[in-house]
């Protein structure tokens, strides 16, 4: 069906590798931790 | 068509820790108790546009308790974070700032500090000394014996007691009892306390000499009892209530 295979070209595009030297972002929050965490 | 809202701002943005060093440097000169504290992580930061080149910022910081008192003069840059061995001390402050036309202004700020747990500390440093109550007697005892030795030994001015910063007590390998306490200068010299400790005042704002001590009593397995205390000098702006604890 038209569904199915709509999906499925999603799946396959969402597959594609990222780039060498690719970071991906930080988590916005919380931020870095500069000493220690008790 | 309406243009898409500017990206959420994060913990680690440029504009969000320029807002968290203006809030820690608020934190820090509007408290005329205990100790500086700096920032060790962002926790949250909300943005709340109000119009062009206006904006109100919510912070949630996470600080940690530095060497440095309150009364000390020093930069907080310079101040070094009181390490985990030494039963280190959080701060957790919520401060609504605004922004307006590039500079910060602080709306609120609340904060509350706590000590790291005792079985924090003692799962990794066993033998790590732990923070005690400010009125334990060993504690109230070894500032007084601390005070009074400072004072016998200096002819200059008499020191009286302005506050107790922290207190750590050791039972083993060593017994012993070390603690921090802010200091003044009065009107007196340690032999004129000593005739009349009541004519004693403290130093007029202008002329007042603030300070810090430092003091650690051996009693196990041997006996050792040191003080130190460093005088600050005039710190413009901060005043002490005349009728401060005195261990004489």
């Amino acid at each position: 069906s038209v569904a199915k295979r709509a999906a499925a070209e999603v799946a396959q595009h969402d597959k594609v590798p990222r780039p060498v030297g690719f970071v991906p972002p930080p988590p916005p929050c919380p931020g870095k931790i500069r000493h220690f965490k008790i | 068509a309406p243009t898409a809202p500017p990206p959420p701002l994060g913990c680690d943005d440029p504009e969000s820790e320029a807002a968290a060093e203006f809030a820690v440097n608020y934190i820090n000169g509007h408290s005329h108790h205990g100790y500086k504290f700096a920032l060790n992580r962002i926790e949250q930061v909300r943005v709340l546009p109000q119009g062009p080149n206006n904006e109100i910022l919510f912070l949630e910081l996470d600080l940690l308790e530095t060497t440095c008192h309150i009364l000390n003069p020093i930069p907080l840059a310079n101040c070094s974070v009181r390490i985990f061995e030494e039963h280190a001390v959080e701060g957790d402050c919520d401060v609504k700032l605004q922004k307006l036309n590039g500079q910060f202004s602080v709306l609120a700020s609340k904060c509350h500090s706590h000590a790291d747990s005792a079985e924090d500390v003692r799962e990794r440093c066993p033998d790590c000394p732990l923070l005690a109550k400010l009125n334990d007697t060993d504690v109230l005892a070894t500032v007084s014996s601390a005070l009074n030795d400072y004072n016998s030994k200096t002819p200059d001015a008499y020191l009286r007691l302005l506050e107790i910063g922290r207190a750590v007590k050791q039972y083993h390998p060593v017994r012993m009892v070390s603690v921090e306490f802010a200091v003044a200068a009065t009107n007196c010299t340690s032999q004129q306390a000593k005739d009349n400790l009541g004519a004693c005042q403290l130093l007029p704002e202008d002329q007042s000499n603030f300070g810090f001590c430092t003091a650690t009593v051996v009693t196990e397995p041997s006996q050792d009892f040191t003080v130190k205390c460093q005088l600050y000098g005039h710190q413009p702006g901060v005043t002490y209530p005349h009728s401060g604890q005195d261990t004489s």
